[in-house]
């Protein structure tokens, strides 16, 4: 399995929009299901953001302090059912890598004996099937594969009982466990004063101190409409008896965000219920 | 520039706008 690696682009023409960019670097990449991923940048104030597409890149906040620019390419929309919607092997090693990412990091809580679960499939991604022979106790001490190193005896009571499983299958098997984690594939936005939370499905209200339940969830079946005017976001319901769900974001560009993922997200949940399918198409 | 500070998404209405 490859590391993920990081990787500097750089353009000489200052008219390069972001979509161009963009497509250069999926070109490079061989992706084809590009509908998920978006190029990520941390603006002038330090919030990590999107990369516009129909926008020149030089017109955009990118950190100017950094040159050459930096982007990390990243999944910014998810799927409903990863079995369903990633085709192509390099989608999957990709959502792969950053779902596992977030939940060694913590951003995607992930109950213990999950975690264990999916850190044998991570393993058996890497090396395959156990073989008692090669592995020697303590094969997996370099690896990071969950918070704290001493779980490698439970892991690999899991590892060999997934003798056979290829590596993309092995993948695939780990995402199809993570994606039934509360916070997987949900754009937090923490800064509002209640918490929101924007997915595949729609958009869920949580209290700063419980974000794997929401409090209140609209999906996108049930809004009829979201827009913002300055700093106020407002939510309207297709029932026309329930009230507008209304709220403050601290920054007008916060507003700006959150309705940029509503739309990317309704667009392909649009796509995905009608009969030809994005994938299809393509 | 005041259009700049507003934006608004028809969750409903987009369905109409997908190619047919």
């Amino acid at each position: 399995m490859p590391e993920p690696i990081n990787v500097t682009v750089t353009t000489m023409d200052p008219k390069t929009t972001g979509k161009q960019l963009f497509d250069h670097v999926v070109n490079i990449v061989g992706l084809r299901e590009v509908w998920f991923f978006g190029l990520q940048y941390v603006d002038s104030r330090g919030y990590s953001t999107w990369l516009q597409l129909n926008k020149k890149v030089t017109q955009q906040d990118v950190k100017k302090e950094k040159d050459p620019l930096q982007f990390k390419f990243r999944a910014k929309f998810f799927p409903e059912d990863v079995s369903e919607e990633l085709i192509q092997e390099i989608t999957q090693r990709l959502f792969f890598l950053q779902v596992k990412e977030a939940i060694l990091k913590d951003e995607i809580y992930c109950p213990t004996e999950t975690a264990v679960l999916l850190a044998s499939y991570a393993v058996q991604a890497k090396y395959g099937d156990y073989n008692k022979e090669i592995r020697n106790p303590g094969y997996l001490a370099n690896d990071r594969l969950l918070p704290q190193q001493q779980w490698e005896e439970r892991i690999q009571n899991w590892h060999e009982e997934h003798r056979g499983i290829q590596r993309e299958g092995s993948m695939m098997d780990y995402l199809k466990i993570a994606q039934d984690l509360e916070m997987y594939g949900v754009n937090y936005f923490e800064e509002t004063e209640l918490c929101l939370g924007v997915d595949a499905l729609g958009l869920n209200i949580y209290e700063h101190d419980d974000k794997l339940t929401p409090k209140i969830g609209f999906p996108w079946s049930e809004i009829r409409n979201v827009s913002f005017n300055d700093k106020k976001f407002v939510l309207k319901p297709i029932n026309k008896k329930a009230p507008d769900f209304g709220f403050y974001a601290p920054h007008l560009r916060v507003n700006k965000q959150i309705l940029a993922l509503c739309m990317g997200n309704h667009e392909l949940y649009m796509r995905r219920r009608k009969p030809d399918t994005i994938e299809a198409r393509e | 520039l005041r259009q700049q500070r507003m934006g608004t998404y028809g969750v409903r209405a987009a369905w109409r706008r997908l190619p047919q």
